[in-house]
Order: structure tokens, then C-alpha cells, then sequence
């Protein structure tokens, strides 16, 4: 039966900006990428998870190239809305599990932790699609995660 | 130009669980999803984002009637990872605007947010992908979410 997971994808050139605890109500969300948009910053994974206290964190990866154009663009932003704090993170890769079969077959995501788990590697964001689950970790363990997914899942090295 | 979002995907048949609080360090999200993996519950959605004072918040969706597998294999998980709480929420759908252009065009996280704003529903969850951007809103609100996503994206109703 062919391998659902056909490919570990992996990326070094991500650096994480997260603004902590902005309001959670309508208009906050387009608030805030309206101002990356309008300076043509290309945004790769977003995520929001469940708020607390009417607040909620907003974070979204971009390449590092564009990290001095985005903090000068999010810095007002994050004021205006009363952010916590805007968090800055460079030592981020992204590390995914890609696949057709991935969704529709339950033990992926456990098996995908648990070998970040086993090389000792702290998992700093998680998002999911229909055939991808995508990890954010510390870029320095990046080669060592990607080795280890490979084999794991049973892949030829790319 | 042919327009990159190809079309508007929504899910009312959804079931959100959170474990707010739970320690940041390896090997807590292989626990997480080790459980509903060994009792064969489909996992849709899995967010996590940054984490703070050394604890994360993990959360994932299931289909609603999956709702009391669910629950009944979560809760030791979450007592035993002392979790601050587990939350459940049932009035949740997704709704996500599809197409292969999305990531390489920054205005569309912005518009698909901007919309939602001006339809004043609160989005309680982000997660975004190569051809996706995925949000959860409440559940009374999914109709009325796409009708408006539709318009603005100029597609004619699937
Ligand atoms: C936090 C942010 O997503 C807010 N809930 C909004 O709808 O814009
Ligand atoms: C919170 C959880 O993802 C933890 N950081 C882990 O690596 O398992």
C-alpha cells in the first residue's frame, strides 16, 4: 500500500512575529495583516489559536529577509491595538509531513510528535491542512528533525 | 487573470477541544494525540501557537459525532498533563477560501479577515496552508460567512 506520507518539506528562512494578547473581536484579525499586505510582505503559516479574557495571539511566519520591513510595519500596529507585546522569533524553521493520505489516517500526527519528541526536539507551533502537518521548531534542530521524520516515515532523502 | 481563490470551503460539522495550559517541552503533543489516535477519531484541524511561562495551548477539531469518544479519552490526558482546563466547543464551523494563488498574494489574509470584520463575526481560530486560509467562527454565523466571502471574491455559489 503506497506511503501516504510522500515528502518531508522543511524550511530555515522563517522568522516568527507574534502579537501577544490583542483584543478578540471582529476587525482585530484584519487590523493587523492589513498593514503586511499594504507593504507587500508575503506572509506564510498564520495562526491564532483559542483566546482567554477577550484576548488572543496572533502569529504569522515570513522570511527573514523581510524581518526589518515587518517590524517597522507591525510595531504601530501592536501598539494600536494594545498588544501584551510583539515577539520576535529568528530561530524558527518550519518542518512538515506532506501527503495525500494524511488527514484521513489518525496515527500521523502522533507519529510525527513522537519522533520530535524522541530526538528530544521542542514542537513551537503546530498547523495542519489536508495533507500536511506542519511544525514550527528551533532552526538548529531542523537537519537533525528532518533525518529523523525520514526515517520514520520510510522516505528516500530528497 | 484568472482569480486565484477557486472557492469557498465551509464545515458546520464541527467539534473544537482545547487543553489550555499544558507544559511547552517535548513530548506533551506526542501525549495529546497519541489517545484519539489509538481510538481511531479523526482529526481535522491542530493548532497550537506561541506558547508562554513555559506552557502551551493545544487544540484540534473532530467531527460532532466523535464528540464523546473524544472527550472520554481526552480527559485523563488532560489530568495527567495537568492541563489548566480542557474546554470543549460544539458552536464552532470552518470556513476557508481555497486556491492555489492564495500564499503568493499578501492581500488575501487581509480581505478574507476584512470581510468577516465587516459581517462583525469574531474569528476564534487561523491556521493557513499553500492554498488555504482556514478560520473558525461560530457556527449561527457559517451561512451568512460564505454568502459574503462569495461576493467579495467574485465567485459564482458551488
Ligand atoms: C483575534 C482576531 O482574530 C479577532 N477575533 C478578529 O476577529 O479579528
Ligand atoms: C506543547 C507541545 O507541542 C510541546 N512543545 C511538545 O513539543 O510536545
Amino acid at each position: 500500500i503506497r506511503n501516504p506520507v510522500r515528502g518531508i518539506a522543511h524550511d530555515t528562512d522563517v522568522t516568527r512575529f507574534t502579537l501577544v494578547a490583542v483584543p478578540d473581536k471582529p476587525g482585530v484579525a484584519a487590523k493587523v495583516f492589513h498593514a503586511p499586505a499594504e507593504a507587500k510582505i508575503n506572509i506564510d503559516v498564520i495562526v491564532q489559536n483559542m483566546g482567554a479574557d477577550g484576548c488572543a495571539d496572533l502569529s504569522f511566519t515570513i522570511a527573514d529577509a523581510d524581518y526589518e520591513k515587518a517590524l517597522k510595519v507591525m510595531e504601530p500596529v501592536a501598539k494600536e491595538l494594545n498588544a501584551k507585546k510583539l515577539v520576535v522569533d529568528q530561530n524558527v524553521a518550519k518542518i512538515s509531513i506532506v501527503g495525500t493520505g494524511i488527514r484521513s489516517h489518525p496515527g500521523y500526527a502522533d507519529k510525527m510528535f513522537s519522533t520530535l519528541a524522541s530526538e528530544e526536539i521542542n514542537i513551537l507551533s503546530i498547523t495542519t491542512s489536508e495533507i500536511r502537518i506542519t511544525c514550527l521548531i528551533e532552526r538548529d534542530k531542523a537537519q537533525q528533525a528532518v533525518k529523523a521524520l525520514h526515517k520514520v516515515f520510510e522516505l528516500e532523502k530528497v
